[in-house]
């Protein structure tokens, strides 16, 4: 049996709203361990992989591994019934055909209960290996979501170079050109603020701007993003939750 | 001019 109790039920809400738009359909898979869950996109060009650990929960049960299919539109259907503020709790049985989405409002000693059908869905496990990156970023989320936005207007690619000292977010179009550069800083006061690059060897990498779009959805989980980077891989684009992360797996466009 | 690569090219299936 699987019993997971979010204190807040915004937190999970947000977390399906960092990823509905570009998977529809997803096993979450329920362990001792929390719900990790992973999914690639229909171009197979981005990859979603989820992971909230036991600590993340104000109560979590799974006696065994339990798979839980779900169609993204309807769960996120039902997930906006429930107030942001309300305890969420998630039951299903072990083999189950449906899942129990509960929200309750302690203040009011208000419950409602939902009920979302599951699905059997046949994905393919993509292995992610430990991969080595070259560069290393780290820079407030929002900042990221905004040089994503404003550079999409210009071109349906993205170029992403850094260097030991720069990174520079760059972006030519059939209307013009446009570059955003930012460098390392520290804010001590507000760690979150700071923008950190770690590199073994600079990079430069080209990304669509249309999946890029989509990983921005991830800042509303998170102050921060960590973007991790190398010629001869996927690039990573991780959000971190309290106790887990969000992470998008992007595949680089390449010179023919 | 330059192409999409695909995960698939990556990541092994499993």
């Amino acid at each position: 049996m699987l019993e997971a109790k979010f204190t807040e039920a915004g937190l999970f809400k947000r977390i399906i709203d960092s990823f509905r738009d570009c998977v529809q359909l997803i096993n979450f898979n329920c362990s001792e361990k929390g719900i990790a869950a992973q999914a690639v996109d229909d171009s197979r060009v981005l990859l979603v992989s989820l992971s909230i650990n036991v600590e993340a929960f104000e109560e979590f049960r799974a006696d065994r591994n339990i798979v839980l299919g779900c169609d993204l539109t309807n769960l996120s259907k039902i997930l906006r019934c429930g107030n942001n503020s309300d305890n969420l709790t998630l039951i299903a049985e072990d083999s189950p055909d449906s899942i129990l989405i509960l929200f309750e409002d302690t203040k009011r000693d208000r419950v409602s209960e939902y009920s979302l059908k599951l699905m059997e869905i046949e994905t393919d496990f993509l292995e992610i290996s430990d991969m080595k990156y070259e560069s290393y970023i780290t820079m407030p989320s929002a900042d990221f979501a905004k040089t994503v936005r404003d550079l999409s207007q210009l071109s349906d690619s993205i170029n992403i170079l850094v260097t030991k000292d720069t990174i520079k977010f760059a972006a030519e179009g059939d209307i013009g050109s446009g570059s955003i550069v930012v460098k390392p800083f520290t804010d001590l006061d507000h760690p979150e603020n700071s923008i950190k690059v770690t590199i073994e060897k600079p990079v430069d990498l080209r990304f669509g701007a249309k999946y890029l779009n989509d990983i921005i959805k991830g800042a509303s989980l998170s102050d921060t993003i960590t973007i991790k980077l190398s010629e001869e891989a996927p690039a990573l684009f991780q959000f971190d939750i309290s106790s887990g992360n969000l992470q998008f797996y992007l595949a680089p466009k390449f010179d023919e | 001019t330059f192409k999409q690569s695909s995960l698939n090219r990556f990541f092994k299936k499993t």
